[in-house]
């Protein structure tokens, strides 16, 4: 299992349809300052799952949708789509390619969808649970975020264990 | 589901301790249950003693080896139960050359089994890539992916 | 006492926006008062747009935009109300290689009048140093000072 | 004014007695992770009065003395010396150099001196109040902390201006 790409689309600073193709090995990203590099990890983290709004930076969940510029106008939807390598099978779906994506608009509605059909966020939960990818809490590691695990109270610490375990 | 999470707990602890002595040349590390009386409901305590040091306490490290302490632990669960994806933002910045060179070393045994995904602005980081990915801000204030260069022509030096 | 608090906040909301537009070209940077009806008792809100963007949200903001917002406020601190010694330790961490730039252009002017103590792992800030200190720990777990190298030898290119 | 050296001893992992000679422009401190940086800049805000046990990383006072190590045994004692020159007048003392110096025992007492006979806090606070040293919320940025002003309430932003008017 590997991440085959992510398209974002009007999702924060990333107002044009824009896609990253992966490869199975190491990918880094790198750019000036405000560019918007936190905002891809960010991506990842939401289409995943992510529903608190701090973790995203924003005060409501409309903050993910591109805000304009000076030079264009703010846009009403914002849209990642993620697409899984499952050439091994190990996802119990007879594809050899996943696809889920969320969507949100203005009005702070989420729409999740599999394989480009509606559908629950636990229904990609329950999918990607035996895989390892959606355990977010230990996978993805957000900018300032590396010494959570120190500073976190030792229930809290347990967390990360519990969801690897 | 207990025992699933016990078992887990003891792989993550054994683990960390071998990598906070990877990390940390002379020192030693340990996670300790808060209430060994009862596994299943206990927090977990991080112990962390740099190389040469007698201190324990957690807030009286240093900023890099509070990067460290934190990578021991969550390297410690990478080992201990994998997963196919990892996304890591920034999470060199503190650390000095010697201690960059140790995370890279370990860093590089997981990529070996799984996709890593690394935000980054130190460039011998840069040269793991197999794919690099520029970002930048156009004039428009909207941000575009303007570059990718493939592995062999990334490895520096 | 009123009075001077006063004038301070006008002088150091008068910098700050200088400050910005110097960190951050074409951004808009403001201090306002959350209260104007009074001015004593208000506390104080930061607005900060970089340059090519409408959004003004503090959180929204890059890890780097943060440290140079950050750093915008004190730095306007500085030109307003001058102290003889400033210390900074390890501030600018996050910023990329344009924005280190226009970091130490500010820094020298500071430095002119008043006396500064930096930590730093980053090579180009070093190179501001009159007298550079250099520390490491010894075997025996205590910290020893180990150098000090005169303007003229330090200054590199 | 200037601060012309620091001296510490058994202050956090400087078990011998260090001294920093200082000149006017611009000193710049560096070296390995761990190697002692940041207790330097600790040993500058306590001096000058720092009374936060947070602030220095600890838990309580007696963390800022040296606790050993595997090479040697704990001290009893930290002690911080300031030498400030004077040369210009500006603190009203008839003195070219001013020392101010703190130190605490085991027992969690500290002891102002300044010009080597004891002192409170106070008169040493009212001695540099003029001179615009020793406000440290604004003139020491300790590591990781440069972000507070903006995490911080609009009322304690208010704080730092006001420190310095
Ligand atoms: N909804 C939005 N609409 C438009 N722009 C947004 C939105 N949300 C965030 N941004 C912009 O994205 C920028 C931050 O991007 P990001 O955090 O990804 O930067 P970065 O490349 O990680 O930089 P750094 O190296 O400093 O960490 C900010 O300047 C912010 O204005
Ligand atoms: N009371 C004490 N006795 C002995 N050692 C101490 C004491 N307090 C702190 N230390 C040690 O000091 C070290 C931290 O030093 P410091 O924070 O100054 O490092 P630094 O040089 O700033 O490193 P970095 O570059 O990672 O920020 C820790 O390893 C800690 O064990
Ligand atoms: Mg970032
Ligand atoms: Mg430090």
């Amino acid at each position: 299992v590997f991440l085959r790409s992510l398209t974002v689309r009007g999702f924060k600073s990333f107002a044009d349809k824009t896609t990253l193709e992966f490869t199975p090995g190491v990918s880094v990203i790198v750019g000036p300052n405000g560019s918007g590099k936190s905002n891809i990890a960010d991506a990842f983290a939401w289409v995943l799952g992510e529903q608190g709004v701090r973790a995203l930076r924003g005060a409501q969940m409309s903050d993910v949708i591109f805000a304009g510029s000076p030079g264009r106008p703010a846009l009403g939807l914002a849209e990642v789509k993620l697409v899984i390598d499952n050439s091994a099978g190990l996802i119990p779906v007879p594809a050899t390619e996943i696809e889920i994506s969320r969507a949100v608009f203005r009005s702070g509605e989420s729409e999740y969808r599999l394989g480009g059909r509606p559908c629950r966020l636990l229904d990609i939960q329950e999918l990607l649970s035996d895989s390892g990818l959606g355990r977010a809490l230990h996978t993805i590691v957000s900018q300032g975020h590396l010494e959570d695990v120190l500073a976190a109270r030792p229930e809290e610490r347990r967390q990360f264990i519990e969801e690897a375990a | 589901m207990e025992e699933l999470y016990a078992s887990a707990f003891r792989d993550v602890a054994t683990e960390f301790s071998g990598l906070f002595a990877e990390l940390f040349p002379g020192g030693e590390g340990r996670l300790v249950l808060t209430d060994p009386d009862d596994p299943l409901g206990s927090g977990v305590d991080v112990e962390a003693r740099p190389g040469r040091k007698r201190v324990k306490r957690l807030t009286l490290l240093s900023g890099g080896e509070r990067s460290l302490a934190a990578l021991a632990f969550l390297f410690a669960i990478f080992r201990a139960r994998p997963s196919p994806f990892y996304l890591m933002d920034e999470v060199e910045a503190a650390l000095d050359d010697v201690n960059l060179q140790r995370f890279l070393e370990v860093m590089k045994t997981f990529a070996e089994r799984s996709q890593m995904l690394i935000v980054t602005h130190q460039k011998r980081t840069m040269e793991m890539a197999d794919v690099l990915y520029g970002v930048s801000m156009g004039k428009d204030g909207a941000s575009k992916v303007i570059s990718q260069r493939l592995g062999a022509e990334v490895r520096i030096g």
